[in-house]
């Protein structure tokens, strides 16, 4: 964490929405809800509260907060819809000092997980840091991180990660240990209370992905419901995950869960495998035909695929069940005999992988958990050091993100499962 | 690699002087950015955003570049900044 140098001298600190976002699709008290939130995060960790207050003579709010367009009457003008988002003021006696701006032309949201707009609870979080004395961070998990890193969860059991909390408490010094859930319940609530919708995200850096694929150059990582994309660059699309239908156009509603996935080299087809079928893609849209058997390629009846890569050294498809492999022609359209065979072949490689996939330069990766082994292009000794940690090297995640502490039964035998979701009612 | 624009470098040099990681021009004269300064500034860019440090305007920090983004440089002062090594 990196500090300014200034802070508040008191520990009660004013506040006030002077103007609200004027095409949000969020309401006033929402947004009131939002701010009120974002600045208990900080408090929460450092026994500071946080009133709202209207201006008065004598009197101004320490936190102004503003949606202001283009140039706004300070340094720094807004560029419109994307680039810069927001900025705070930092601590002290002027009276711009704790004030804090956001881009009226952004598209602010809150909750939505599909990428349509920028989560405004996670942004204020970010500014008010920075209004209680906070500089940029380049710790990958800080909120005070200067790049936009998508939603930050469930406003009332939001907790500052590490870095920032230490930050924070540098200056001001810790609070009285309460849960932010309690302390909540303590401080002083805007005028009426907040109504959210509760959107559960899965997290990608706990790795044990349903699917990997690297679909012309970008790595797909498939989670349930979701995925996330991962540019050639080494950047992800977002760190918000994309909703699975909305993106493949045609996949049945009730198919939540893709159990492996690959791009088939011979048309460009994109193929994702749940239970024991597939569809089949061109570009976003199901062909039809599909869904089809995985018997078509070699399986036996009901049998699912754990994994599905093609090799490049041979164009062949290999589709992996357990600790076994099958093998595919696609140059003749038939499985190859003689399958299935031991999965040892790729010496080191775990069994039952959560997918494997050909990266861009040739080498072949086992995923399975939080880990991936590197097999260097046509080779089939996993390179020395294997496994790595997927987390900081695929998904932008922090090293230190520990291990789950149980792994996730194997694949195999699978046993019916039952997958819940919560809308946005909450029913 | 490909070489990076005429315009990406403009839009990079504008950048990194407004995030704090080149000092503001000169009020009274032209100033000319040498490239030693250009890639140490690069690379503390770099460094702050977790990428591979280069020194080169490569594609993975000309995306970084175009990332949304609080509007406050990452770089202060030197007189405003304190920083803390845990």
């Amino acid at each position: 964490y990196a500090l300014t140098g200034s802070f508040w001298k008191k520990k009660k600190l004013f506040w006030w929405v002077q103007s609200f976002p004027q095409s949000s699709a969020l309401s006033q008290d929402t947004v009131r809800s939002l701010m009120y939130y974002a600045l208990n995060a900080w408090g929460t960790e450092v026994g500071m509260t946080f009133e709202e207050a209207e201006p008065r003579a004598g009197m101004e709010p320490e936190l102004l907060i503003d949606f202001a367009r283009a140039y706004h009457k300070d340094s720094y003008p807004f560029d419109g819809p994307g680039g810069t988002l927001a900025h705070a003021f930092f601590p002290g006696d002027h009276p711009i000092s704790g004030d804090t701006h956001f881009d009226d032309e952004e598209v602010w949201t809150f909750g939505a997980s599909d990428g349509s707009g920028t989560d405004l609870f996670a942004v204020a979080v970010h500014e008010f840091g920075h209004a209680l004395g906070l500089a940029h961070s380049s710790a990958p998990d800080s909120i005070m991180r200067p790049f936009y890193q998508g939603p930050a969860g469930d406003p009332s059991k939001y907790q500052l990660p590490h870095d920032d909390r230490e930050g924070i408490q540098q200056l001001y010094g810790k609070g009285p240990n309460l849960s932010p859930g309690l302390l909540i319940h303590l401080l002083p609530h805007p005028l009426l209370p907040p109504v959210f919708p509760t959107i559960l995200i899965p997290d990608r850096c706990s790795g044990h992905f349903d699917a990997i694929a690297n679909i012309r150059g970008e790595v797909f990582f498939f989670k349930g419901p979701w995925f996330w994309r991962l540019q050639p660059s080494g950047q992800l699309v977002s760190s918000r995950p994309a909703k699975l239908h909305r993106f493949w156009e045609g996949l049945p509603e009730h198919v939540v869960t893709v159990n492996a996935a690959y791009s088939r080299p011979s048309d460009g087809r994109i193929l994702l495998f749940s239970g024991d079928q597939f569809w089949v893609f061109q570009d976003r849209k199901l062909e039809a035909g599909s869904p089809k058997l995985v018997t078509e390629l070699g399986l036996p009846p009901k049998e699912t695929v754990d994994a599905v890569f093609s090799w490049p050294q041979n164009g062949k498809t290999y589709l992996i069940r357990g600790e076994h492999y099958w093998r595919y022609d696609e140059a003749v359209q038939s499985p190859d005999p003689g399958y299935p065979k031991s999965l040892n072949l790729w010496e080191g490689a775990p069994s039952a992988p959560d997918d494997v996939t050909i990266g861009n330069k040739g080498d072949t990766f086992f995923f399975k958990g939080t880990q991936y082994w590197r097999f260097a292009p046509g080779s089939v000794v996993a390179e020395p050091g294997s496994p790595f940690h997927m987390g900081p090297d695929w998904l932008d995640c922090p090293a230190s993100a520990p291990d789950p502490p149980a792994p996730r039964p194997s694949k195999s035998p699978r046993v019916p499962e039952c997958h819940c979701e919560i809308n946005q009612a909450g029913s | 690699a490909l070489e990076p624009s005429a315009q990406d470098v403009s839009l990079s040099v504008d950048w990194l002087t407004r995030y704090g990681y080149l000092p503001p021009p000169h009020p009274a004269q032209a100033q000319l950015q040498s490239p030693e300064q250009l890639r140490d500034a690069i690379k503390i860019m770099q460094r702050f955003a977790g990428l591979k440090e280069t020194g080169l305007m490569d594609e993975a920090t000309l995306s970084t570049m175009k990332k949304p983004r609080c509007s406050l440089p990452d770089v202060l002062g030197v007189a405003g900044l304190v920083r803390r090594r845990r």
